[in-house]
């Protein structure tokens, strides 16, 4: 569902070329619980980007289910991203002048079609999920740092999207919360065939993952097909 | 150093209270490395914002390093801070138009009186400590999650402050990392007497701590001398 051919993402500072991601080739399986690990600085946020179609590379291909994203449009991303895809951003990106409630329900109102009589159940389903259903009158500022990124979670999941990208969804989990959260991704994999890539420093996550690929200064050090000619 | 008597933190959400702190009694000596642990949405960040001074208590009282916080003036609790504390929050708080050097630096400028000269050889000796030393012309739009974190972690330290209050300060870097930003707090501690409390989520940072406390529900149900009259 996801295939990277040779590709690089370059920041020009100055005079100097920084790569945030250096000729990385991969492919991921739909379905496959993959996870992307590596130092702080490494490139996950930039190849999660790349995937979910916010950004483009510089150099090489990027294929998300069968869609070309380097030539995309802006209209025909945010269309794409809109039916298929879910984010979890690494800072959460929740509307401050939305409640709970409503930043869960947005993707459903922005490009699903889904009846408006389907929202309630669906919202209230993954807010149960993420244990945030006693919250859902709140706004973004009223809660505590774990409670946003749970309902970051929340947002990605509620149109049941194919791909679901997650950019360090447990970092202000405590083990209990963010072993819940796997479980819930893991649910939903088994159930609707929702393939899930994440990026994560936390051990424990990493154990749960099927397919690993490692990260280091922009480049793929390790993973299925890595140096394995 | 810090001090808390019967002190809680309610808020009111319509016909309801809140409580994210719940009748805590607990003290800090000065130079201990100390933990709050405990889940998402247990009040830590709520207790590390009271001893940091940038909010009151609703009932009990408050005392950091001698000084009574609950009728702390606005302006006197910004310059008890400026001169006495330092603080990593859970999303950073960066400005977003200074670049990373000028971040770390702005504690020396604002309250600290220290003589221009002496900036560069503590900003640079700080930078180079948390591994952003090559980053110092960035801007934080420019940096990773991980890389945000330890700019944020390096302006608390760079002022020698008596007392340094962490927000997860870890959530969002590798094991390695996180590794090096504990022994550079515990180094701090033995050479200059720097008391670090933060919360976390991290088992490997636990471990780390001298003294524990746990928060669940606003209340706390261990630490030192919790249940042990
Ligand atoms: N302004 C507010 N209005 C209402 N409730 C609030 C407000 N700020 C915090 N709370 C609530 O107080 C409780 C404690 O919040 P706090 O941020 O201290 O938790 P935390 O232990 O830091 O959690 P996390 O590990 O997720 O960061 C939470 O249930 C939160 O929703
Ligand atoms: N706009 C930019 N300009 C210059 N450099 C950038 C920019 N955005 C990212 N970078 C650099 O690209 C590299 C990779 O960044 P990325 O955010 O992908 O790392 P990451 O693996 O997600 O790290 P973390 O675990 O800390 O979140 C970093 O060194 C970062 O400083
Ligand atoms: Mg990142
Ligand atoms: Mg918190």
């Amino acid at each position: 569902i996801v295939l990277f051919e040779n590709v690089s993402k370059t920041y020009r500072m100055g005079e100097v070329d920084v790569a945030a991601l250096d000729h990385v080739s991969l492919s991921i399986s739909q379905g496959a619980f993959t996870a992307l690990v590596g130092p702080s600085g490494s490139g996950k946020t930039t190849a999660l980007n790349l995937i979910g179609c916010l950004d483009r590379p510089s150099q090489g291909e990027v294929t998300v289910a069968g869609r070309a994203i380097g030539p995309m449009g802006r209209r025909e991303s945010a269309e794409f991203r809109g039916k298929t895809l879910g984010f979890v951003f690494q800072d959460f990106n929740l509307l401050p002048v939305l409640t709970v409630y409503e930043n869960v329900e947005y993707p459903l109102l922005m490009i699903r079609d889904v009846p408006k009589g389907e929202h309630k159940p669906a919202v209230d389903r993954v807010l149960a999920a993420v244990g945030m259903a006693d919250q859902a009158g709140k706004y973004p500022a009223q809660l505590s740092g774990g409670q946003k990124q749970r309902v970051a979670i929340g947002r990605a999941l509620v149109g049941k999207p194919a791909l679901v990208l997650a950019d360090e969804p447990t970092a202000n989990l405590d083990g209990a919360t963010a072993h819940k959260v796997v479980e819930l991704m893991k649910q939903m994999r088994d159930e609707f065939g929702t393939t899930f890539v994440f990026s994560t420093h936390d051990p424990r996550i990493m154990d749960q993952a099927e397919v690993t690929f490692h990260l280091e200064d922009g480049r793929l050090i390790d993973g299925p097909a890595v140096g394995k000619e």
